[in-house]
């Protein structure tokens, strides 16, 4: 920070000073120039997706910090020059060869409580899958070593036409108030260079460039529901009940294995085996004396 | 332990028409990045470079560098580059020729397309571990997001979407186009 940023007389309690609607939500942020937050070199903002909401791909000069506030969802990140690892079995149709199916990078679930740590300059998006709106609150490390741009975050959207949730206080400031027109980082590129380097023809060109989306802001609707490659959740394993249990029982297995030293080491590896074979359930069974002795790998 | 370290660091690599580029195409160019883990007093620096030749009507696919700011300097020749902020705004597009200095800030878009036979640069790099992500072609950012979320997020049906995921098989640099293609020498 610049000299004495950080002599305060008094602290305030600040709120979010402008909001951004979109389609499906809204993106609130607070003045990054507040004395506060510029003291501690972070910006802020929270952004609400309404059921079925995707946040659009966007990448930041800066590494942020996502708290979920509220609501479950998934979310993925491009690492540039990782392999798109989850894929769909390829489907051959009637008479013809294997359809190409789908393949992707990775994409997580998250849900209340969860911290999301996405790092410079690498795109992130979110989509809502629950029942109720997403609330997530975000903390952009402006100051981090990562960024070599200046404090104003910037947001560089992959697609759509939206606005700059944080250059209007840039502007403000500057008192150029001019709005910018919104849109993405590709929609600067010439239609040629485009069409050249996407392989693609003109009409997919214009809706890259955001042409022909009159959907609002970030955050956009997806009727009827986003399909993507990834497993189910699995259900939560450990309730504060089982985890007593499992407990206990460790215990008495620790008790049997001093009393008996030498059965032990089968009835673990039996118990590994277990383990191994029914991944979430805990099985016991009954002890039996083997006759052979096993060999360990 | 100075002598057999600080002392005597490597202090100088050749990354000039390097023979063993990072990237290469045959009919469209090569490109060799130096950084700190190849040349380690540059992770003292907090510097790399990359030394380029992009080759007639061929393109360097649009892309952005990550962690670092890129000067970009031209050696030889000249070259369309278009520079993108994250409202959309070209904030470079021209001509840049022998002898000029562009600087590509972090995280703006760039693409290039070659005007010369040999397209020359060197571009330093303010990061000794640089990263580039590319917007199109085989393993860019777009490639790699669910087919679904490419649909929605561009407003494309899912074949024009599958389009834009897969129909540039070109990682960095593509060809020029059949019709313009420089005769091989």
């Amino acid at each position: 920070p610049q000299e004495n940023e950080c002599q305060f007389q008094r602290l305030n309690a600040l709120e979010p000073d402008n909001t951004v609607q979109s389609e499906a939500g809204t993106i609130e942020t607070w003045n990054p120039k507040n004395d506060e937050l510029r003291c501690a070199g972070v910006a802020l903002s929270r952004c609400t997706i309404q059921r079925n909401g995707l946040r659009r791909p966007f990448y930041t000069n800066a590494p942020q910090e996502i708290y979920i506030q509220q609501g479950r969802g998934i979310f993925g990140m491009i690492f540039p020059g990782c392999g798109e690892t989850y894929e769909e079995p390829q489907e051959s149709e009637k008479g013809q060869g294997p359809r190409p199916q789908d393949r992707h990078q990775k994409v997580e679930h998250f849900k209340e409580g969860d911290i999301i740590a996405v790092p410079t300059g690498i795109p992130f998006w979110m989509y809502n899958d629950g029942q109720t709106p997403v609330v997530a609150i975000t903390l952009i490390d402006t100051t981090n070593l990562d960024n070599q741009l200046d404090q104003i975050p910037r947001r560089f959207y992959l697609s759509g036409n939206q606005e700059q949730e944080f250059l209007q206080y840039q502007e403000k400031e500057g008192g150029q108030g001019q709005q910018q027109e919104g849109g993405n980082v590709l929609s600067g590129f010439d239609d040629e260079f485009l069409e050249e380097a996407l392989s693609v023809n003109k009409e997919i060109v214009r809706n890259i460039k955001g042409k022909n989306d009159d959907r609002e802001g970030g955050i956009v609707e997806v009727k009827g529901g986003l399909k993507v490659i990834i497993p189910p959740t699995m259900r939560p394993r450990h309730g504060r009940e089982e985890e007593e249990e499992e407990e206990e029982e460790d215990e008495r297995r620790g008790d049997r294995r001093r009393r008996h030293p030498h059965h032990h080491h089968h009835e673990e590896e039996e118990e590994e085996e277990e383990e191994w074979s029914h991944q979430v359930r805990r099985v016991r069974r009954p002890h039996r004396h083997h006759h052979h002795r096993k060999d360990r790998n | 332990g100075l002598e057999e370290t600080l002392c005597t660091m490597k202090l100088r690599h050749n990354i000039g028409e390097s023979t063993s580029p990072d990237a290469y195409n045959p009919q469209a160019g090569r490109f060799k990045t130096l950084t700190s883990i190849d040349f380690p007093i540059l992770g003292w620096l907090g510097l790399a470079a990359e030394h380029g030749s992009i080759y007639k009507n061929a393109l360097f696919v649009p892309y952005y560098n990550v962690n670092a700011n890129s000067i970009l300097y031209v050696l030889n020749g000249s070259a369309w580059f278009q520079v993108v902020d994250c409202s959309g705004n070209a904030v470079f597009n021209g001509e840049l020729n022998e002898g000029q200095v562009l600087t590509i800030p972090q995280n703006y878009a760039a693409a290039i397309k070659s005007l010369s036979d040999n397209f020359r640069y060197v571009a330093f790099k303010t990061n000794d571990i640089p990263q580039i992500a590319t917007l199109a072609g085989a393993n860019s950012e777009i490639s790699a997001l669910p087919l679904e979320v490419v649909a929605h997020a561009f407003n494309l049906n899912r074949d024009q979407a599958r389009q834009l995921k897969n129909n540039n098989p070109y990682k960095f640099l593509v060809p020029p186009p059949q019709s313009q293609l420089r005769a091989v020498a």
